[in-house]
């Protein structure tokens, strides 16, 4: 089963 | 002082319809150049960014910048008091505890404010770069819900897989499998009808459907809805808000284990 990706692994908190 | 004014509190409406499965509280930026949010949802799964720009407002006055922390449940209860052909007017003054919505008649007979309490909120904003998609498709937005409900019958996620020719769903589970190819249009006459793909690299990506489906509630705000995407990134997928800006999702992709 894919995993889910977290939006943090793909932008900056800024 | 800060008050904008729309005509139309519909659309209001429905962009609370359009967040509020989402989120459950966010933060307004007001500032002189419009309102804009950002906010994930709990999981950091997802994204909102949500932009209604000054000139799009029947009036618009904003003296200072405000960030304003709202209760979307609180918000969507408000705006459900609203009568579909009220003007709403949103109202706060500087340094404000609570935000004022008053909702006026057609014919100004009839005049309801209802005052929100603001709250308190550490955000976590995220940088998103501007960034050129592989594939960028634009299609009718009704055709995406019905796509995101009906494949969502079959799995928790659905793989899109755009090519020049015109983009893939496909969604499989315990009940077997479904697939759904959308051609690119030959003639764009009716622009709301139009698949439209534009592709400089092909593109297969797989996305949680429960996300999805939250993101189609927005179908309301626009006839066409857009999809920009490339391997391994956030999908985003575009409404338009008439001519008042837009609200654009962003979705992590899944990836094999």
């Amino acid at each position: 089963t894919p995993i889910q990706n977290d939006l943090k692994e793909f932008y900056a908190l800024v | 002082m800060f008050e904008a004014r729309l005509t139309q509190s519909a659309i209001l409406k429905k962009v609370l319809d359009a967040v509020k499965d989402l989120l459950s509280e966010a933060t307004f930026e007001c500032s002189d150049s419009g309102i804009q949010v950002q906010a994930m949802d709990n999981a950091h799964v997802s994204l909102v960014s949500l932009n209604l720009r000054s000139d799009g407002f029947d009036k618009y006055r904003c003296d200072r910048n405000l960030s304003m922390g709202m209760s979307i449940s609180c918000m969507s209860k408000i705006l459900r008091c609203a009568g579909a052909e009220d003007t709403v007017t949103l109202r706060a003054w500087d340094s404000p505890e609570s935000i004022v919505f008053i909702f006026e008649s057609p014919n100004k007979d009839k005049l309801a404010e209802y005052e929100m309490k603001l709250i308190n909120m550490d955000q976590e904003h995220l940088g998103i770069p501007e960034t050129s998609y592989s594939c960028v498709v634009k299609m009718p937005s009704a055709e995406f819900t019905r796509i995101c409900r009906d494949l969502s019958q079959f799995g928790e996620s659905i793989t899109f897989a755009c090519t020049k020719e015109g983009i893939k769903f496909s969604a499989s589970g315990d009940y077997g499998s479904a697939n759904i190819k959308l051609a690119q249009t030959a003639d764009a006459d009716n622009e709301e009808e139009a698949i439209i793909v534009n592709m400089q690299e092909p593109v297969k990506l797989t996305f949680s459907c429960r996300y999805l489906n939250c993101f189609v509630k927005a179908g309301p705000l626009c006839n066409q809805v857009q999809l920009s995407m490339s391997d391994d990134v956030p999908l985003v997928c575009e409404y338009k808000i008439g001519d008042i800006g837009h609200i654009r999702y962003y979705l992590a992709p899944k990836i094999d284990d």
